[in-house]
């Protein structure tokens, strides 16, 4: 079976046929439903999974399409970066995040840079919202909006991660990846670093063993003695906290 | 904890391979499975050969799709970094139980070869969930000590920083 799978690579390589194209297609198919699957999530419920695939399978297109067998490479390897990219390009494009959600996280950011400036400090939840003539309550209904659009678009809108991260983490975890992203990531991880150890204590806990120590929100809560959906509000508050920061 | 954090981060990359394989397992399980229940539905046969390829592509999208997108929120970590070893390895086992060609021609596929494959995949994808639960239980043990400390103060994140 392995020949079989060299032979058509081969074949399509060679003639372009569009049969041998869409076997290749549907046989790494797979590739795009572990892409998809991670990627979703990241994302809120209502977003369509099916949609996701049909982004993927144009990255798994444009693979086959240029991937050359005779370098030795792994195909999935190649793959799953180009899916991954496609998936990603095209939820930006779309802007899939509302309005109205992403106007309320820049007014958060904003009362939460100008509040650092004033004080030196980061700000207190109770000082955001006074700031912003909001109550704690409606405060933490921002965060409970934002962070229910999951961790993709929370990350996503960081300033540094390049275009192919979908999330910072994603940038700490290729810290494994070798030679080539090596240095970048050594020093993304420092910027990190400094610009979460300014900060609030909980909030220093919560990005430091999320992103650091790859724990669970839930295990965090132990950690901290407080439930799941807290550290899901202290999470939010963090990563807006961070963003304003490494902009400013 | 820095041999802890370290096993766990050893243990999280087999797991990250372990789920990857598994994906792909899945994937072509599911593409076979549809056949499966074509011909289950259709005791006769008269479906239009040759005309497979079109149709699955045109269902991937539904085919590759977790349908209800994958239960609760996990609240958990996710990346997508490179496959290692692992994951090619399992992977090139799984591609000796179905050929491209297998999956193209998947309708004029004879009965028993089609439960073969079917066969083949579904226990592969079987063990490929064993392993990779171990490996969940593993990591959530480490994880749940590794949490322990920090929160009984053997551990502060300014050491991590
Ligand atoms: N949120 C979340 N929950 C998880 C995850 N992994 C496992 N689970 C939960 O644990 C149950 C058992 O998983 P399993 O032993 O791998 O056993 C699984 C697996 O062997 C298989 N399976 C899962 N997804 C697929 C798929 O897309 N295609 C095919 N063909 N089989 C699948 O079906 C079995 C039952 O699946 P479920 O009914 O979904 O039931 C799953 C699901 O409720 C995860 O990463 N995230
Ligand atoms: N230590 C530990 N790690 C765990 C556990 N469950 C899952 N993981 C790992 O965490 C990743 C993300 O899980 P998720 O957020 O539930 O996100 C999952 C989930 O939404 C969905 N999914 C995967 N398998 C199943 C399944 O069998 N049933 C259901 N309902 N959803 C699944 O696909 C997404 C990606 O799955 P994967 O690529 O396999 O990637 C999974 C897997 O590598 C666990 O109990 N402990």
């Amino acid at each position: 079976n392995q020949n079989q799978l060299d032979e058509t690579w081969a074949r399509y390589k060679d003639r372009a046929k569009q049969s041998d194209r869409d076997q290749l297609i549907v046989y790494y198919a797979p590739l795009v439903k572990y892409v998809a699957g991670r990627i979703a999530a990241g994302l809120p419920h209502n977003v369509d999974q099916a949609d996701l695939v049909s982004y993927g399978m144009f990255g798994l297109i444009d693979a086959i399409t240029k991937f050359d067998p005779e370098r030795g490479f792994k195909f999935e390897t190649y793959a799953i970066s180009r899916i991954k990219g496609a998936v990603l390009d095209e939820l930006r494009s779309i802007d899939w995040v509302p309005r109205s959600v992403r106007a309320k996280a820049k007014s958060v950011e904003r009362a939460m840079s100008e509040l650092e400036s004033l004080h030196h400090r980061a700000p207190t939840d109770e000082e955001i919202a006074e700031e912003l003539d909001l109550s704690m309550t409606q405060l933490n209904n921002i965060y409970n909006q934002i962070s229910s659009l999951g961790v993709v678009a929370l990350d996503e809108m960081l300033p540094f991660g390049n275009g192919d991260s979908m999330s910072f983490g994603d940038t700490l975890a290729d810290r494994r990846d070798g030679p080539g992203g090596q240095y970048e990531r050594v020093e993304t991880r420092q910027l990190l670093g400094d610009a979460i150890n300014r900060m609030g204590e909980r909030e220093k806990i919560v990005l430091t063993l999320y992103y650091y120590e790859s724990l669970t929100l839930s295990e965090i809560g132990n950690v901290l003695g407080v439930t799941e959906s807290r550290v899901c509000q202290i999470h939010t508050k963090a990563v807006l906290q961070l963003r304003s920061r490494l902009q400013s | 904890l820095p041999e802890l954090r370290d096993l766990r981060v050893r243990c999280a990359q087999v797991e990250s391979d372990v789920s990857l394989a598994r994906r792909v397992a899945q994937g072509r399980l599911d593409i076979v499975g549809r056949e499966v229940r074509r011909r289950a539905g259709d005791p006769d046969g008269t479906a239009v050969p040759g005309d497979h390829v079109a149709s699955v592509l045109f269902e991937l999208p539904d085919l590759m799709s977790d349908g209800v997108s994958g239960g609760s929120p996990s609240g958990r970590p996710v990346s997508i970094t490179a496959p290692g070893e692992v994951a090619l390895t399992m992977i090139e086992r799984l591609d000796t139980t179905a050929s491209p060609a297998d999956l193209a021609q998947i309708e004029q596929l004879g009965v028993e070869r089609l439960a073969e494959v079917f066969e083949n995949i579904s226990s592969f994808e079987a063990e490929l969930s064993a392993v990779r639960r171990r490996l969940h239980e593993t990591i959530d043990a480490i994880q749940a000590e590794i949490g322990r400390r920090y929160r009984d103060g053997e551990a502060s994140v300014d050491s991590l920083l």
